[in-house]
């Protein structure tokens, strides 16, 4: 076993070298790390499992890879190597991310942005990485199913300072702030998505569709007090009998409060809030106005 | 623009106008005054 | 102008002064300790504007649990000066004695780190929450309290009642000290009367005597005070679009049910005296009047703080309700 070993290794860094990555990976994976004849230390076996995860994923993997860091979850917490920690974290997150668990990859994604070292073992962290973490972290909160728990994570990037520096902010912003996204805002945030994330879904929207109407009609859903469907079709660019059946959806969710009248082809929303407290945001709305128009006033030098 | 910010500040007003609003509205009134009658 | 910049520089550094920690002055006094000889040597307590924003968000953030947390600062004369403030990871601080024993490990971190930031200030006293029954010491708070005036001198216990702050429009705040144990104090002035709930008065009554509070100024920095102002712009839009009576309605609710208890109490004791009340001479100066007259006062105080949210709710509602286009 020990030369059989040794060639695997040899033969997947050839592959590895060649970006054959699948089969890289399959090379190593025919290593039996859980042989009875002989004792390979855990650390070992960790290594080799993310190794193995790692090379999956270059190939968009998820499912090989899920297997692989499945294995590792036994030992990773067992483990003192922070680099091999680190790695296993960064494969979890991606698999989540390429299942379209966005929100659980989101906070993956944020927890590894949130590393405080800049060198672990002889691997340096640079702000780049951590960057491009936080990106990936804030996107996949975007693509997230809308509702309550997504504003919860959305509140939090919102007030962590460090995404204001992001090319993404602009979008997280009219996101948290609930304000209907427009078609140009959209694409230019669909430029910079993974394949997995444009991907089609059995209705034939893709992912970023999905996650961009039911967005839409959330914020919609706080704009208006009611709206017919052939009005709502036209403000999320979608067919009526489309937006009531996504409209219909995250109400069952219960990820939006409201009711459908399917006669009149209306959808009421409902708002939790009491009206006595929806009174005072009024309220509040009309004073920053009035402020605004004073400061318009003072700056005409009226 | 100042004067389009007016109008849209007065478009505002009244600030709710519901069924609702003036069932909670004098719901909340009466408490009060039976409050201050159980007081007296 | 100049000159007036300069004077308005002057009165900066002036108020600022009382942020300069001199490290020498502190050392002397924790030699001399002055406070050994007199159980009542701390009369004052200065709180700077940051450290009360701090203990009250960290109060209300608790809601009806009790929170707890420590704060920094320094001695000057007969006065604690309270600097800043932060909280403890622990709850439950009045149902078990010195909870702050889980959060040993955290104070020292805190406090190491902080000297190691440059902050020299150091812990003097803690502050918990107690939300909606009033700024006092219990029991527990008392020996918790007795325990660190014996190790941790000088140490102040200050408590914040965020649910009243928010009905009474301004911060419910006590600060106390303890008396060692079996100290007779002279008669006490009586201090400011406040309404303590039936489940709670027996504790607040046994304990009275081993504490005293203190008198409770604030200060602010020259930065605070433009902060401050600044804040203060935008403060007319908070007012007009707050409602107490929304907030708080809990609360009231549970006053009006203690109020409701309390009058059941009085009666039931009035009842059971009339028997005697044939007999005057056996008649004692009436408690339950002065019982009566503190029910009186709580359900006036209700209804006044009330009235007045009624009122603010009026007043929106003809400013913002009644134009129409």
């Amino acid at each position: 076993e020990e030369q059989v070993l040794i060639i695997r290794e040899k033969l997947a860094e050839l592959y590895e070298a060649e970006q054959e990555w699948s089969k890289a990976a399959r090379m190593l994976s025919g290593i039996d790390l859980d042989s009875s004849i002989r004792l390979l230390d855990e650390s070992y076996k960790l290594s080799k499992c993310v190794k193995i995860a790692s090379l999956y994923l270059e190939d968009d993997d998820a499912v090989n890879a899920e297997t692989f860091t499945n294995k590792a979850s036994f030992l990773v917490n067992n483990s003192k190597q922070e680099v091999l920690v680190l790695q296993y974290k960064v494969c979890a997150a991606r698999i989540l991310d390429m299942k379209r668990k966005f929100l659980d990859a989101a906070l993956k994604y944020y927890e590894i942005s949130q590393i405080e070292k800049r060198q672990i073992g002889d691997e340096w962290i640079d702000e780049e990485a951590l960057e491009q973490a936080l990106t990936a972290a804030v996107t996949c909160t975007i693509l997230a199913p809308a509702g309550p728990q997504r504003s919860r994570v959305l509140a939090n990037f919102y007030k962590d300072e460090r995404c204001s520096k992001l090319k993404i902010y602009p979008i997280l912003e009219k996101v948290y702030l609930e304000r209907i996204l427009r078609k140009p805002e959209i694409d230019s945030f669909a430029e910079d998505l993974k394949e997995h994330q444009k991907a089609l879904l059995p209705d034939n929207f893709t992912v970023l569709d999905r996650a961009m109407i039911e967005h839409n009609l959330l914020s919609a859903s706080k704009l208006y007090t009611n709206i017919s469907f052939e009005e709502l079709g036209a403000l999320l660019g979608i067919a009526p009998p489309k937006a009531e059946k996504i409209a219909s959806k995250m109400i069952y969710e219960d990820r939006m409060k409201g009711s459908i009248d399917q006669v009149e082809a209306f959808i009421h929303f409902d708002d939790d809030k009491e009206e006595l407290q929806q009174w005072d945001q009024h309220i509040v709305g009309l004073c920053q106005s009035l402020n605004d128009v004073l400061d318009t006033m003072s700056k005409k030098g009226l | 623009s100042l004067l389009r910010q007016v109008s849209s500040l007065l478009r505002r007003l009244p600030a709710i106008e519901s069924g609702k609003f003036q069932d909670d509205f004098l719901m909340e009134y009466n408490d009060t005054l039976l409050i201050t009658y159980l007081a007296m | 102008s100049s000159s007036s910049t300069a004077q308005a520089q002057a009165a900066a550094i002036d108020t600022d002064s009382i942020y300069y920690y001199d490290e020498s002055t502190q050392t002397k006094s924790q030699q001399d300790k002055p406070w050994v000889n007199d159980p009542h040597y701390f009369k004052r307590v200065k709180i700077s504007a940051l450290a009360l924003l701090k203990m009250v968000v960290h109060a209300r953030s608790g809601g009806t649990i009790e929170i707890m947390g420590l704060m920094q600062g320094k001695t000057e004369g007969d006065s604690i000066i309270v600097m800043d403030a932060f909280a403890l990871p622990v709850e439950g601080t009045e149902t078990r004695v010195n909870a702050q024993a889980d959060a040993y490990e955290y104070m020292v971190d805190y406090s190491q780190t902080n000297r190691q930031a440059g902050r020299l200030e150091n812990v003097v006293g803690w502050y918990h929450s107690h939300p909606g029954y009033g700024c006092w010491l219990s029991g527990i708070d008392v020996s918790t309290q007795m325990l660190n005036q014996q190790f941790q001198e000088p140490f102040l216990a200050v408590v914040i009642d965020p649910t009243r702050t928010v009905s009474a429009g301004k911060v419910e705040i006590g600060a106390f000290r303890t008396y060692p144990q079996g100290y007779k104090p002279p008669d006490e002035p009586v201090s400011e009367y406040q309404t303590i709930p039936l489940n709670k008065i027996e504790d607040f009554g046994v304990h009275c005597k081993q504490y005293y509070s203190l008198d409770v100024t604030y200060f602010k920095s020259s930065l605070d005070s433009h902060l401050l102002d600044l804040l203060w712009n935008k403060y007319w839009v908070n007012t007009l679009s707050s409602s107490p009576l929304l907030g708080n309605r809990d609360y009231v609710a549970g006053q009006i049910s203690d109020l409701a208890e309390k009058l059941e109490q009085a009666e039931t004791q009035l009842h059971s005296r009339m028997g005697s009340f044939l007999m005057p001479q056996h008649r004692k100066k009436e408690p339950e009047d002065s019982q009566l007259s503190k029910i009186t006062r709580d359900s006036s105080k209700i209804t006044v703080e009330q009235v007045h949210g009624l009122m603010s709710q009026v007043i929106k509602d003809i400013l913002f309700n009644s134009v129409h286009p």
